[in-house]
């Protein structure tokens, strides 16, 4: 069973997906995201961080064994169990379809659109409607697939669930209002699924679904 | 959280990248 | 045994990690990329392959069961063997991370460079010029790991060799002349060992390395 240390800032989703998985498969993890642990932007900096951890990005682990990791997606593959990896190499590789989905197209327009309501991105008119396009299409791929599906792949939750649905925690709280969600309640009844389950809300906490969408906060 | 996300570097441009692509290889087919 | 279809356009670099996990793990693939059986910006628009491959988009396989993937990384592990995916859920998860590796930080910053040398797009020095950064910091972080070992994960090619070789093709045929990579040595050595593999050479035929750093094709 894995055990070591997960370093990251605090609330950072891509750390989440390895948090959840070490949930729901037992690993025991220690997460470093505040001094003296780990303060992000210095001790990522110093020679032995970037000895371990090369590219000095978090989320980073290792293992209680010396066992280096970088990269969420490896992370969160490392931490879990067979059940969440997919049971069978077509299971598996229906995982990594939806995890490469969630890297690949959710995280390039949810960001585009959510970033300048944190004020953390000048706001851009057209660059927000392109990524709301982007973002329907996301919803409708997901609404189509989980019309007759609880989770994305097979019966039960796997790193297909968690990943999608960590890469679309930011969508739902800030910018997904009801009236934008409603053409895709599968999506939201199987977002809401997830995030209720105990090993999600243990790491999560209440996620509260957005009723106003953010505008750009200037 | 939200001022660690500064320094996420998130790939803004894949998807006018991806219809470029797109187009390119379109055109060549 | 995997064995199906594969469609996408012709030189499609994502197809490529598919087609040579194949050649590892005998699985029988067909490649589907000129008509009648495929056409680009056609056939991945009729309801039929939408119905398959909701995204549109390519590489997407079909087995010959009527099982469907759509997602490069899906696709290039489903039609894998254990050696190539990694033995143990360390060397799996050390498989996914420079596989995500290639996505996250190869990817975008070669695309930036390579696409105006193709005339794919538009010409903006400083794009180019930062891509040039990202690409060498990704070629000293790989020249490092490299110092020691002839391939990414354990002693021989895995899946992580195919995808960051997959995604370096074009930075070696088009922009990587004998000055950029000289600082490199042992990521050179790595990418022309992998691509001389008789399962690589099948597929990508002669990868011949750059003389000469391509400029913008107006």
């Amino acid at each position: 069973m894995a055990a070591g240390t997960l370093y990251t800032y605090p609330e950072n989703w891509r750390a989440f997906k390895a948090q959840i998985a070490a949930q729901y498969s037992g690993a025991r993890l220690k997460v470093a995201s505040s001094a003296p642990a780990f303060t992000f932007g210095q001790t990522n900096r110093t020679p032995a961080f970037l000895n371990n951890f090369p590219l000095g990005k978090v989320p980073a682990f290792q293992g209680d064994d010396g066992f280096c990791l970088f990269e969420s997606n490896a992370i969160a593959h490392y931490l879990s169990n067979e059940a969440l990896r997919g049971s069978s190499p077509q299971a598996q590789s229906q995982v990594l379809q939806w995890v490469s989905f969630a890297d690949a197209e959710i995280i390039p327009p949810a960001s585009a659109w959510v970033f300048p309501t944190l004020g953390i991105m000048q706001f851009n008119k057209q660059a927000t409607e392109q990524a709301k396009e982007e973002v329907k299409k996301v919803l409708s791929v997901l609404n189509h697939h989980l019309n007759t599906r609880t989770f994305l792949v097979g019966e039960r939750v796997s790193l297909a669930d968690i990943s999608v649905a960590c890469s679309m925690i930011w969508l739902y709280k800030q910018v997904l209002e009801p009236s934008f969600r409603q053409p895709f309640p599968n999506v939201t009844r199987w977002f809401q699924t997830c995030v209720n389950q105990p090993q999600f809300k243990t790491v999560l906490g209440e996620v509260k679904l957005c009723d106003k969408m953010a505008q750009f906060d200037p | 959280a939200v001022d660690y996300f500064v320094q996420e570097k998130i790939w803004f441009d894949k998807p006018r990248y991806d219809d470029a692509e797109r187009h390119f290889y379109e055109r060549i087919n």
